[in-house]
């Protein structure tokens, strides 16, 4: 999966890149503060391109701990689950689900909004594929929008950056081809060179998304993301992520 | 027409030279609505006029709109009368000895339709009866259950189903109900949203064995389907002015109930009622879940109780209330009264005391063979008293064993109370009835559902608010909508499912359904219309069960026999009358009434008072309502079982 980190204080995106193994789980958001785990499970694409075999989140898992609801988003379902009961919708449904606050809205074969109060909102996109296809399947993507309330103690491959690190990128110069320029970025401490280039935002327009400028950090995000990726990995869809 | 018959001169007949040319069923099902159609060529080989009897059976609940008779060329067809107009056209023509009864009876859960002709030598009959029904889902599927009883060996011979289900076919199972003996006849095909059954078998196929010369072919022929489901809000389904939404939500977990059993065991439960009620209880305790509570009630004339309030589900209880049921001895008499007053005591005590889950669903089931003898005594005061104590979030669900006891009470107390009621017959099959009842309403999945749709689009709406869904069942909503000033009919539904509530949005293209339904030339044109139909005239139907004053009964009756006249549908308010083309010749097909309040209980064949039909009708259609028959005798149902309704002393 890309991931693109807005960073609305310096007004700047950055990018990053992580490929682990399908069946692996990242954690993107553990904030033990407020008792909210957003976790991703890795699915592969159907063959290998190029010696490489792509994967993408086929599950996400969103675990409210204070309410003790987990919500279950795959590419086929979209389930709340409190304590041993639960309830399913499918992609093929248009329609809500109210729990304790917790407003689960799926919009059909397009997107589920999960809001918490007037605190959190995360929005989880359905990227269908053609059924055929010989290498691509269907895949999600998650949206968390930084006015969310996480507590300082958030952390995770996206949560870390509900505190807005200092970014200062400068050097800009010309790269391998035109369109990737190249910059150097300080952040946490660490000097990283960065490209210049394009990404996709698909919340507006879910078929051809939209484009965003953003600064590519190599190697799995190294020395923006805190840590190394594997970090990140999670034994089960609602882990907290654990303290090093 | 006989007329275009083939070659008759091979026909297998039994001693009365009566020769059974073709007998054809053939159904569609159009998206839950099935039109049936059954028709009989027969042939008078013998050298002597003699009856020939045309005798199906229908589903109860179906809708009887045509038959028409031809003999040899004269044709009757039938039209939908007011009932009371149809009596008079009909006792006008057999003063002048031109009329005849056709005798509907029930039985089971089919009813009979039954008609005799006396028919000159050498003559054809064609006798043809087009029903309609709608198939309800049930323990997850849709079971059409077609009556195949042609008493003879025929000729041709076909049983031909096709199932049109724009929202795809999930299965098609044709269970072996005609026995081993037809194994492999049957020929399924499936396609995405279509099915074709057929059931051809030989002459030589029929035959009991080789040389025999009676039919082997005798019972049910059941097909079972289901759907495919892929949206939890359901399908909208919008076609010619009106749309059907069907609406049956998988997924979702069962909410915890509250139930509390009230058992009958009077004096005539003994014996097998009992004993195979004791097996269905042991069964349905068992299948309690752990989250629900639980109580049992036994009645006579005394009213006793396992417990005096409700009690978790827990392995122990659950083991200690089938050693109760276990050691009941049936005996006394019946004060149902008392029984129902309790439970519903326990559940307002247990509701005061805050025992009960908002979330669950509180429930008593009945179970009974026959009318109150002890207490009050009174059906309309105890009906008034199980109102009064039931508070609005309990049901009522009845059921009657046998034919002692007043169905139609139970099915009133129980919509009255949110419920249904369903009528198991004392056999070996009790327990298998029972449990089977109880399953249908073991798994509440959803409660409080209220189907809201735009209301300037929109009109007629059949009933859209619902106390209970069950799992494996369906809820139709259907009604009128505007297709030539909207493009999209949008539908909420709400409802609280275990611990959230549930908004589910649903949006269909009119048009959706046009190109679909234009394609197929067995699909029903008609059928939202009439699905919509359907659901309306049971719905009034239920309405003025319960109607508390008589002019609110007397509107209700009003609409209902409107519908009929404008649907061409047989209701308890309409008849039908089958005329020739002179209109000299007069047939009279009323509605039976439940057994109970049948006019005539154990008789189905000569009665000492029928008239004499026959007197000056010509010998070529001497059309009789008295049932000589001339069919094989496992035909006849038992006598006991049955009554019949005549229309001469209706």
């Amino acid at each position: 999966p890309h991931f693109i980190i807005h960073l609305p204080k310096s007004q700047k995106n950055i990018c990053f890149n992580i490929n682990s193994e399908p069946g692996k789980i990242l954690n993107l958001v553990s904030d033990p503060g407020t008792g909210v785990v957003v976790n991703g499970q890795l699915i592969g694409a159907k063959k290998t391109q190029n010696k490489k075999l792509n994967t993408y989140f086929g599950k996400i898992g969103f675990y409210f701990k204070n309410k003790g609801l987990k919500v279950e988003i795959t590419t086929e379902t979209i389930t709340l689950k409190d304590g041993s009961s639960s309830i399913t919708l499918t992609w093929s449904d248009t329609g809500h689900i109210i729990r304790k606050q917790l407003l689960i809205s799926v919009k059909k074969e397009s997107n589920v909004t999960i809001s918490v109060g007037e605190e959190m909102s995360f929005m989880v996109l359905l990227h269908r594929v053609w059924k055929n296809h010989p290498v691509n399947v269907d895949f999600l993507g998650i949206y968390i929008p930084p006015e969310n309330q996480l507590s300082p103690a958030a952390h995770g491959l996206i949560g870390q950056f509900a505190s807005e690190p200092e970014v200062f990128i400068y050097q800009q110069r010309p790269g391998q081809a035109p369109e990737k320029p190249q910059a150097t970025m300080e952040v946490k401490g660490n000097k990283l060179t960065v490209t210049g280039g394009l990404q996709k935002d698909y919340r507006t327009d879910r078929v051809h998304g939209t484009e965003v400028q953003c600064w590519f950090v190599h190697n799995s995000g190294k020395g923006f993301i805190d840590g190394h990726y594997k970090d990140y990995l999670v034994p089960h869809l609602y882990s907290f992520l654990k303290k090093p | 027409s006989t007329s275009d018959w083939g070659y008759v001169g091979d026909l297998v007949e039994d001693d009365d030279k009566i020769g059974l040319y073709s007998y054809k069923v053939q159904s569609t099902i159009t998206s839950r609505l099935a039109n049936t159609m059954i028709q009989a060529k027969m042939v008078n080989n013998a050298k002597r006029p003699q009856h020939i009897v045309f005798d199906v059976q229908v589903p109860k609940g179906a809708f009887i709109d045509n038959f028409t008779m031809d003999i040899n060329g004269i044709t009757f067809t039938s039209s939908i009368r007011e009932k009371a107009e149809a009596r008079k056209m009909y006792s006008q023509a057999k003063a002048k000895g031109k009329a005849a009864g056709i005798v509907r009876s029930n039985a089971l859960d089919m009813e009979n339709f039954k008609t005799e002709v006396n028919v000159p030598p050498g003559m054809r009959i064609q006798f043809e009866l087009h029903y309609q029904e709608m198939i309800r889902r049930k323990l997850s599927s849709y079971e059409h259950v077609i009556s195949v009883k042609p008493g003879r060996l025929a000729k041709h011979m076909e049983v031909d189903v096709r199932i049109i289900e724009p929202q795809g076919i999930r299965y098609v199972h044709v269970p072996n109900s005609l026995g081993d003996h037809f194994d492999g006849i049957t020929t399924i095909s499936k396609g995405e949203k279509k099915a074709h059954v057929s059931f051809k078998p030989t002459m030589a196929q029929q035959r009991k064995c080789p040389t025999c010369s009676s039919t082997a072919v005798d019972g049910n022929f059941v097909v079972q389907y289901d759907v495919n489901r892929e949206t939890t809000g359901g399908e909208l389904e919008i076609f010619n002015g009106y749309f059907i939404h069907f609406f049956a939500p998988e997924n979702l977990d069962p909410l915890p109930k509250n139930i509390l059993f009230v058992i009958d065991v009077s004096g005539s439960m003994w014996g097998l009622k009992m004993k195979q009620t004791i097996e269905a209880m042991k069964a349905i305790l068992s299948e309690l879940r752990a989250a629900d509570q639980f109580s049992l009630i036994d009645f006579n004339h005394n009213v006793r109780c396992w417990r005096d309030n409700l009690v978790s589900a827990t392995p122990a209880q659950v083991e200690d209330a089938k050693k109760y049921i276990q050691a009941i001895h049936p005996n006394g008499g019946t004060n149902i009264n008392e029984a129902l007053l309790r439970a519903t005591f326990i559940l307002n005590e247990a509701q005061n005391l805050g025992m009960l889950d908002p979330n669950s669903v509180s429930m008593i089931v009945l179970v009974s063979d026959g009318d109150p003898t002890v207490g009050e005594l009174k059906l309309t005061t105890i009906q008034k008293n199980v109102k009064q104590s039931m508070k609005d979030e309990f049901s009522l669900f009845c059921l009657g064993i046998g034919f002692d006891v007043d169905y139609d009470f139970l099915q009133r107390i129980a919509t009255d109370n949110r419920g249904m009621a369903q009528r198991v017959f004392g056999n070996q099959e009790t327990s298998a009835q029972m449990k089977n009842f109880y399953n249908q309403v073991s798994t509440p999945l959803l409660k409080k559902i209220q189907f809201n749709y735009p209301q300037e689009s929109v009109s007629d709406v059949t009933q859209s608010s619902f106390h209970n869904y069950f799992g494996g069942s369906e809820i139709v909503v259907a009604g009128k909508v505007d297709t030539e000033n909207l493009q999209h009919l949008e539908s909420i539904v709400t409802a609280t499912a275990a611990n959230a509530e549930l908004v589910m949005e649903t949006l269909r293209d009119v048009e959706e359904l046009d190109g679909f339904m234009k394609k197929d030339k067995y699909a029903d044109p008609d059928f939202t219309k009439k699905l919509w139909a359907y659901l309306t005239v049971n719905q009034m139907m239920a309405e003025r069960n319960t109607a508390p004053t008589a002019a609110l009964k007397r509107n209700i009756t009003k609409s209902i026999l409107q519908m009929s006249l404008d649907h061409h549908i047989v209701t308890p308010f309409t008849a039908m009358l089958i005329e020739n083309a002179e209109k000299d010749e007069i047939m009279l097909a009323d509605q039976p009434k439940d057994p109970r309040r049948g006019c005539c209980p154990g008789t189905l064949g000569l009665t000492p008072n029928a008239p004499n039909n026959n007197k000056g009708i010509p010998a070529w259609a001497n059309v009789t309502a008295v049932p000589v028959s001339f069919m094989p005798e496992q035909r006849s149902p038992p006598v006991s079982s049955l009554s019949i309704n005549r229309v001469d002393n209706d």
